[in-house]
């Protein structure tokens, strides 16, 4: 979808 | 040894219901806390992360951390085959490749068990910081279901705004424009049906409807819901897993990024 940000945008990989 | 035994297996069932149309599989993650689970779905956007808490289960047993793989249809289809009041029994060998679901009908007189086999899932975890956000919406569930549902004819996505005055829910498309307001309740006499703002700062923000609209298949789970938003991080919608005397079991939370213009 246009304008969706990817959720690991936000948080880091742990 | 792994096993646990959930006298109300409905809650199982319920949970499964919450997250197979978004991911399909995922990695239960079992200790002496009870089981954990977080995923992805396939596209990346939204994070689901769920509890079944150690204390909510009748019987307990959790010799040491394990993972079990599992393809969550499969899962899915499997506890499809316990009925409502079945109690359900979940139960894995260390190291073993498949996990049995037992099912025993409440007065004991049919007990079925079906074993699945496990993944080996290369999982990838995403680190959550508390939060403490700048709005946080509680609703009743089916109230928040209704109203991805009904704005979905309109648009592809929400504009949820939050004000001391209330929340509104608004959505445009080719057809038009739609706008749903809701005003906190001022007395309500049963509290799953009240709508509570509890706001440090105003906030609107934009979401997709179409992983909001697979968010409420947890509504089955909890009477309320509540949404959790703040300027520029994802919004967190959580669902309380209570049982049917109200105690806490765990929760089914999902984070889903905002949209942002183009």
């Amino acid at each position: 979808e246009s304008g969706q940000q990817e959720i690991s945008t936000y948080y880091a990989r742990s | 040894m792994f096993e646990a035994r959930l006298v109300e297996g409905s809650l199982l069932k319920k949970v499964m219901e919450s997250i197979k149309d978004l991911l399909n599989e995922a990695s239960w993650d079992c200790s002496g806390n009870g089981m954990c689970l977080q995923a992805m779905d396939s596209s990346h956007v939204a994070l689901v992360s769920l509890m079944l808490k150690s204390d909510g289960f009748e019987n307990y047993r959790c010799d040491r951390s394990i993972s079990l793989g599992i393809n969550l249809a499969s899962m899915s289809k499997i506890l499809k085959c316990a009925s409502n009041d079945d109690i359900i029994t979940i139960r894995a060998e260390d190291d073993a490749d498949a996990i049995t679901f037992m099912f025993e009908s409440p007065k004991q007189d049919r007990v079925s068990d079906y074993e699945m086999k496990l993944m080996n899932l290369d999982t990838e975890h995403l680190g959550i910081p508390d939060t403490e956000y700048a709005c946080v919406i509680k609703m009743p569930s089916g109230e928040f279901s209704r109203i991805c549902r009904d704005l979905s004819v309109l648009g592809d996505s929400v504009i949820i705004c939050c004000t001391k005055d209330g929340v509104r829910f608004s959505a445009k498309g080719d057809l038009g424009n739609g706008n749903i307001k809701l005003a906190q309740s001022a007395n309500v006499d049963k509290e799953e049906e009240a709508v509570v703002v509890d706001m440090r700062e105003a906030v609107t923000l934009t979401f997709s409807l179409r992983y909001l609209n697979f968010f409420t298949k947890a509504a089955p789970l909890s009477s309320q819901v509540s949404l959790s938003m703040s300027e520029d991080v994802p919004l967190m919608v959580e669902y309380k897993i209570n049982d049917k005397e109200g105690d806490s079991k765990g929760y089914v939370r999902y984070y889903l990024a905002p949209k942002i213009e183009d």
